[in-house]
C-alpha cells in the first residue's frame, strides 16, 4: 500500500493526484478537466475526478449522475463510475441544491471529499477545485500533496493580478505549475472553417512573462461542448493537450 | 430652471437620466454604455456619461482621457468634454489608481459625483453603473430619478437569478427597463463574413419569459472595439438599438 499520500487510506492506489484551477467561474475549467479526463481514460488509465465545487458542483450536470453515493462498511464513500472515470462530488451527497454552508464545515467537507473516498487503483486523480484562492482551494493544498496543477483561463481575462495570485497559491507549497489551457480561444467558422479569434493574445503573453508559466494549448469555443462531452470533436487537440501535460 | 431631478443644481439642465447595468463585470458594459453614447451625440443630441465605478473606472480608458477635472466656483466637479461628449468619472478624480474606500464613503463619492457635477445642459445623461446590485447602485436609485434602465449581458450568462436580482432593484424603485442588449452574442468570419453564434439562445428566453423584458438587439464580439470605439463598423446596428431604445 502506497504511504505516498500520507497513510490516507483512501488514496493509497492513486498514483498521481493533478488539481485543475481557475481564478473565476464560467471560464470552462469543468468541461477542460472532464475532456482530460475522458481523454486519459480512452488510453487505457484509471482515472477519477473529485469536484470540490460546494456551492456549484459540475460532475452532475458534466456526467448526467444524480444519485446519491452509497457508503462502504468503513464509511468511506464509493464514487460513482461512469464509462470507467470515478467520479466524487458534493452533488452526489446532498442532490442538486447547493449547500448553504460556509467557513470550517465548508473545509471540512473538502477534506472528506479528498481524504474518505474509497477511489481504489488509480493512475490519475484531477481534482476539480472551485475558482480562485479561498480557504477550499488551501485545504486542498494542505490535505494531499498535488503532483502538479493546471490553469484554466479564457483569452478575456482582465485581472491578471487574480490569476498571477492562483499560481503563487501553487508554488508557495511547492505544486509545479504544469501549464495554463486558454478556453473558448478561438471559434471555427460554421460556414468555412475558418479561425476566429475570440479576443487575442496580449492576456496570455503577460502572464507567460510575468510568471513563467505557459500556455500549453487554446481550446475553442465549441457550441456541442455547452451539450455533451464529445471528445472526437476536437480529438487532435485534446489529445495533444494531455501529452502537453507529461504526466 | 427645471426642478425635475429634485432641484438638484448640476443636474438642472438634464432631460434624461439613463443608467446602463449588468450583473457582473467584464460583459461589455462600458463599451455598450459609451458607444451608445456616441451613437446618440452624433445625432446632435447633448450627452454625458457619469462612471460610477469607484474600484475600476472605466471611462479614462474608453475615452483615452487621464487628467483630473476642475472645480467651478460653485465647488463643482467640471466634466471632461471629449468630442462633444460630457464625461465625469473617479478616474478623473483620484488618477488611475483604484480607490480603497468601503462603504459608506463609497456611497457619498457616489452621491457626489451624481449631484455634485455641473452637466449644463444635457438631453441624456448616461449613468455607467458597477455590475451588480450592491450600496453604490441603490444609492444611485435613491439619489437621481432615472426615466430608464438598460441591462447589459452575454449568452454565456451562468447565473439566471443574478440578472433577475438586477431587474427586480430597478423595477422597486419604478425605473422602467428600457430592455436587453445581449453582448458578444456572434461573431462575423473574418475570412466569409458569416455569423457564427457564441452560445445560444436558451438563457436569453429564459429570462424574457420570466422577467417580461425584451432583448432589444445582439451585438457581436467586435476585437476592434477592445481598441478603440469605432461607431462606424457597425453603425446599422448601434443606431438601431438606439432606436429600439426609445427614449
Ligand atoms: N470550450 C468551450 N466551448 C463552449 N462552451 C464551453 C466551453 N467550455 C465551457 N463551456 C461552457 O461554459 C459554461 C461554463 O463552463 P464550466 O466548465 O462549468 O466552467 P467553470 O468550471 O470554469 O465554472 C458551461 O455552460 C459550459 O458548457
Ligand atoms: N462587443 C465586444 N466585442 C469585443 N470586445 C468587447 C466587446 N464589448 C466589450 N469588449 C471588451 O471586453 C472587455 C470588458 O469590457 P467592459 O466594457 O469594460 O465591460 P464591463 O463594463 O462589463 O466590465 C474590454 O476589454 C472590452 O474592450
Ligand atoms: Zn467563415
Amino acid at each position: 500500500v502506497s504511504s505516498k499520500y500520507g497513510g490516507i487510506r483512501g488514496l493509497s492506489g492513486v498514483k498521481k493526484i493533478i488539481a485543475v484551477s481557475s481564478c473565476k467561474g464560467g471560464v470552462g475549467k469543468s468541461t477542460v478537466a472532464a475532456l482530460l479526463a475522458k481523454e486519459i481514460s480512452s488510453r487505457g488509465f484509471k482515472v477519477g475526478i473529485v469536484d470540490l465545487d460546494i456551492f456549484g458542483p459540475s460532475l452532475p450536470t458534466l456526467f448526467r449522475k444524480h444519485e446519491r453515493v452509497s457508503l462502504s462498511e468503513n464509511r468511506e464513500f464509493i464514487p460513482h463510475d461512469v464509462d470507467g472515470i470515478k467520479l466524487m462530488s458534493f452533488g452526489f451527497l446532498v442532490g442538486d441544491a447547493p449547500a448553504v454552508v460556509r467557513g470550517p464545515i465548508a473545509t471540512n467537507y473538502t477534506k472528506q471529499l479528498l481524504t474518505q473516498t474509497f477511489w481504489g487503483e488509480l493512475d490519475y486523480l484531477i481534482i476539480d477545485a472551485p475558482p480562485g484562492t479561498g480557504d477550499i482551494q488551501l485545504t486542498m493544498t494542505q490535505t494531499v500533496p498535488l503532483d502538479g496543477a493546471l490553469v484554466v483561463t479564457t483569452s478575456q481575462i482582465l485581472s491578471l493580478n487574480d490569476v498571477i495570485r492562483g499560481i503563487k497559491m501553487f508554488e508557495k507549497v511547492n505544486v509545479p505549475i504544469l501549464g495554463i489551457i486558454e478556453n473558448m480561444a478561438y471559434q471555427l467558422c460554421c460556414s468555412c472553417s475558418a479561425k476566429n479569434e475570440t479576443f487575442g493574445q496580449s492576456n496570455i503573453e503577460k502572464i507567460e512573462d510575468l510568471c513563467g508559466v505557459n500556455v500549453l494549448a487554446q481550446w475553442p469555443l465549441e457550441k456541442e461542448w455547452t451539450k455533451s462531452l464529445d471528445l472526437a470533436i476536437h480529438k487532435g487537440l485534446i489529445s495533444s493537450s494531455v501529452d502537453s501535460l507529461m504526466i
